[in-house]
């Protein structure tokens, strides 16, 4: 389930919720039963107070006309640990990096 | 016995979570190991943060390091012995003991040929009524653990021997951590024999009966261990 990216709003996360039943895991995975991951999308202009980091390199390609803008992308993640049943009906528990994003920002 | 990964985004997903493809049908119920919920809420970051050791939102638990078990690690299983077999002692043993040995087996088929063990932890419990009219006795019992050959072969190499000075509680002892590994075949299965031997000569009053055996087995998926998730100096 994801919130709907409107066009022209600035670059920030947005909500993007996995729900394992929603994917068929839900019989297998014990824990969670989904996870925020999220996902950023908007528009990346020069920065502004209050608008999302920017590399020094985002700020030179806002500035200059023809080279696009810069790219929304997830700036700080944070993991996940999932507990589930494996084929052998073992009980697993592994730990993913980089699956929730945190922040969003212009590069 | 595995299903086939659907195609589509779901089997890229499986893939990027570093499993093969989903497992078949529903698992065989049984409740989770009370030591796999506990190293779940500490993992969480949602747990953490809301916890007391979370000092701060950019503490971020050290990756692929299983901080609880002080060992490298971002796979834990809980696998619980299947096929437990008893079978009676050696005459010629030192001690004489009449007690039986048990042959256990752990299906360790979906550990990755990629993965390397850092722990490895076995755990023992006794039926509650022999334990206790078994009682520790003078000297103890000692546990030895052994790699066990397939049916018909003779005891492996034991990989380790301790002294338990009563059975009322699990027995826990650590393997070490290659034995996951040297053990492997097609299908992965690691089988130990074990057996406990009163720690003095004189003989028990009562042979312990084992009720249960599991298999804490800690690797590292160092695919999953990339240099973006270290932490900034």
């Amino acid at each position: 389930g994801a919130e709907a990216a409107l066009p022209g709003g600035a670059c920030r996360a947005r909500r993007l919720y996995v729900s394992f039943r929603d994917v068929g895991w839900h019989r297998w995975v014990i824990a969670p039963r989904g996870f925020l991951a999220n996902y950023c999308q908007g528009r990346c202009a020069l920065p502004a107070p209050g608008a999302p980091p920017a590399l020094n390199h985002a700020v030179l390609r806002a500035l200059v006309p023809g080279a696009g803008p810069p790219c929304c992308v997830p700036a700080r993640l944070s993991p996940i640990s999932v507990l589930f049943f494996d084929n052998s009906d073992n009980v697993v528990l592994r730990h993913y990096e980089d699956m929730v994003v945190d922040e969003c920002g212009c590069r | 016995a595995r299903a086939p990964a659907p195609p589509g985004p779901a089997a890229a997903l499986l893939r990027a979570l570093g499993l093969h493809d989903a497992p078949r049908g529903a698992p065989t119920p049984r409740p989770v190991p009370p030591v796999m919920w506990r190293l779940f809420r500490r993992r969480d970051p949602q747990e953490a943060r809301a916890g007391p050791r979370r000092a701060s939102p950019g503490a971020a638990v050290r990756p692929c390091h299983v901080e609880e078990l002080g060992v490298a690690g971002n796979i834990v299983r809980h696998v619980p012995a299947r096929g437990a077999r008893a079978r009676p002692a050696e005459p010629a043993a030192a001690t004489g003991a009449p007690c039986p040995e048990w042959t256990v087996v752990f299906d360790l088929a979906a550990v990755d040929d990629a993965e390397r063990a850092s722990l490895a932890r076995l755990e023992l419990r006794f039926a509650a009524a022999v334990a206790a009219a078994a009682g520790p006795g003078a000297g103890g019992w000692e546990l030895s653990v052994a790699l066990a050959g397939d049916a018909g072969a003779g005891p492996g190499p034991v990989l380790l021997r301790r002294a338990v000075r009563g059975l009322e509680l699990p027995v826990r002892a650590e393997l070490p951590p290659a034995a996951c590994a040297r053990n492997a075949s097609v299908p992965r299965g690691l089988r130990l024999a074990l057996a406990l031997r009163p720690g003095s000569p004189a003989a028990p009053a009562a042979c312990a009966a084992l009720a249960e055996a599991s298999l804490l087995l800690v690797t590292v998926d160092p695919r999953l261990c990339h240099p973006l998730a270290r932490p900034r100096r």
